[in-house]
């Protein structure tokens, strides 16, 4: 996946 | 967005509002750790640096991260203020000895040699990720030297063990749902956060049954 989906867990 | 991630998510604030409930109605923060609170403060901010490149209202989720991420920064900062300031008498300061900056260059050579892409930005992601992982071990030394653990003080280490267990369970939802196969750095990190508290749990669960006070060997 892209940036913003890999990095959209806390 | 699955059940384990927001069941995990509840888990963490709940675990926060613990923590600042212990301390607030006894007056003391005896029994926590400064350095595993310092050490979440650096995992929070440096994890959480998008916040200034992302746009909270790009979508629901990126809205919804956004909000936690600002409460995790703030309560971590606002439980040091506690312990340093108001409630300093009350710190546990001789048997809160671990050696932080080993945790902290150990994950800072991790971060060095294990990342998604060369990036700084991935790099103090790695980092963030690594440290998170071992930051609750000076709390977990300092109850094995104070032996009695206070209630609320036990539940919060529950709470915050859970929820990383919970993510686990989230990456595993994800893994077969959304396909996605990329996430072994955070996959690694989250499995060796939540046996570390393997021992903890064990021992807590047995307090409870007796509903007794956790009391660790």
């Amino acid at each position: 996946g892209d940036d913003s989906e890999e990095k959209d867990e806390l | 967005m699955n059940i384990f991630r927001l069941a995990a998510d509840v888990l963490h604030v709940v675990s926060i509002f613990l923590l600042l409930l212990k301390i607030k109605t006894s007056h003391s923060c005896a029994g926590i750790s400064l350095k595993t609170q310092f050490l979440y403060m650096i995992v929070f901010s440096t994890r959480y640096l998008d916040l200034f490149f992302t746009k909270p209202w790009h979508s629901a989720l990126t809205f919804y991260n956004t909000i936690m991420k600002i409460l995790f920064l703030s309560s971590s900062a606002y439980t040091i203020y506690l312990i340093r300031n108001r409630y300093k008498h009350t710190y546990d300061k001789v048997h809160d000895t671990f050696r932080i900056h080993y945790l902290i260059a150990g994950s800072a050579v991790l971060a060095l040699v294990f990342h998604i892409r060369l990036t700084p930005f991935e790099i103090i992601w790695a980092f963030s990720v690594f440290l998170e992982a071992v930051a609750i071990m000076p709390q977990l030394l300092l109850l094995q030297e104070t032996g009695q653990v206070e209630n609320i003080t036990s539940h919060y280490i529950f709470c915050l063990g859970s929820y990383r267990a919970l993510y686990i369970c989230n990456w595993i939802w994800r893994y077969f749902m959304e396909h996605r196969r990329n996430q072994w750095l955070a996959w690694a990190c989250g499995t060796v956060q939540t046996l570390l508290y393997a021992d903890f749990f064990y021992y807590y669960i047995l307090s409870q049954r007796q509903g007794k006070k956790l009391r660790l060997p």
